[in-house]
């Protein structure tokens, strides 16, 4: 479902060139649980950026089910993007001026869900993170772990079949981190595919299998279970 | 040193009234190496906030070298705040247009620092938190990691004789985690008084006193070393 091959991702900084991925390839298949470990810098947030087709690579190919990612129209990428991939960012990336609910509500906005509808999917996917009780809180009246728990809801509200998670759990003391990976486990076993990003090994253990990142390159393909 | 007396934060939203942190009292001596853990939305951060003057209590009193905080006019607090306490943000604060060098050089600025020498310091804490090859990016050019370094750069690049750490490694992988605990052991090896907030029992237990904050109340002050 997810194949990537070759991919090369370079930022040019004045007379510098920054290879962030240095030939990347692997196949993901649909159901299955990766999870991407590596040192700070090592390329995993630009690797999340192309498979969640947010970025493109400056080399190399993306196929995703199928089709070729760089060849795909708009709106087949902002359908793909809407419908088929919740992604939680490192950081976050919340709309500061409204509420908590409001912001898990966004992707239900995008794809036309009808206002009510919208409303309890969204207080849902809140509660399924512990967050009821903080609906009407802006990103700045939240902790910085009700943050992360927000936009791990707003990831999952619309039922995503692939679920990109980058550091999922970076802020989150050890209780939540438990119920959000036992939460990651739940859809996984309903058939979602999850590729999360980690430095903790810990949280990498849930994962079937562990690809590891050294400086843009896959240094080790591992399964786990 | 620091010393608060039934500090009570209450923020009001709307008909309800939440209770941030709830009579908080402790003292913590010149040159100790304080932890801070508790679940997500405990009230760390907003300690933290009092502690580095950053933000006044609702009730109660906040003491720091002897000198009643709430009393301080604004030029000692500003001279406090930037000569005394160098702080590392849950969400880093950097300034998003300027490169991490820049971003580093801030404090310097503050206080007048001429800029050959600012330039210098800033160098120097770059390299010390193993940034020296990124200096001239700016926070969206950086990876996570590499953020959250340059904001414990900022932090110490003053010298300060307390600093003030909300999760400082939340987002490094463990060798960088291990780089940063070893820089924040030799600082306080000099004499310098640290106070960090962690979810990360590990992390915890490189300082020797951790404090367990549970829904706003001190629940635990346990010596460790
Ligand atoms: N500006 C604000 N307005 C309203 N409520 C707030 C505000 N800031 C924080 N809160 C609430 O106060 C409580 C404590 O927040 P705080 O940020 O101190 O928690 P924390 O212990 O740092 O959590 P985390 O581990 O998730 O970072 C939380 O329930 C949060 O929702
Ligand atoms: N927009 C950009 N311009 C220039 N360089 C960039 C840009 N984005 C990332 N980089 C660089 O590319 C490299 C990889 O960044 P990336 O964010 O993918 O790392 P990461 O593995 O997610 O790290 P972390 O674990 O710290 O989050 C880093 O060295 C970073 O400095
Ligand atoms: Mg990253
Ligand atoms: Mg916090």
């Amino acid at each position: 479902m997810i194949r990537t091959d070759d991919l090369w991702k370079t930022y040019v900084m004045g007379d510098e060139e920054i290879h962030a991925l240095r030939g990347v390839s692997f196949e993901i298949a649909r159901g299955e649980y990766v999870a991407i470990i590596g040192p700070s810098g090592s390329g995993k947030s630009t690797l999340m950026n192309m498979i969640g087709c947010l970025d493109t690579p400056s080399k190399g190919e993306y196929w995703l089910n199928g089709k070729l990612v760089s060849q795909m129209d708009d709106d087949e990428l902002a359908w793909i993007r809407n419908k088929e991939i919740g992604f939680v960012f490192q950081t976050f990336n919340l709309l500061p001026r409204a509420s908590a609910l409001h912001n898990v509500e966004l992707p239900l906005i995008y794809n036309g869900t009808p206002a009510n509808k919208r409303i309890e999917m969204a207080k849902k996917a809140l509660e399924s993170v512990e967050l009821g009780h903080r609906m009407s809180h802006k990103p700045n009246e939240l902790s910085g772990g009700q943050r992360q728990r927000v936009a791990i809801a707003r990831a999952l509200v619309n039922n995503p079949s692939i679920i990109l998670a980058d550091e999922p759990t970076g802020n989150l003391d050890s209780k939540t981190s438990v119920e959000i990976m036992n939460l990651l486990e739940k859809l996984h076993e309903r058939g979602n595919t999850i590729i999360l990003v980690t430095h903790e090994p810990d949280i990498a253990a849930h994962a079937h299998r562990v690809l590891t990142i050294l400086d843009g390159q896959i240094s080790k393909d591992e399964r786990i279970r």
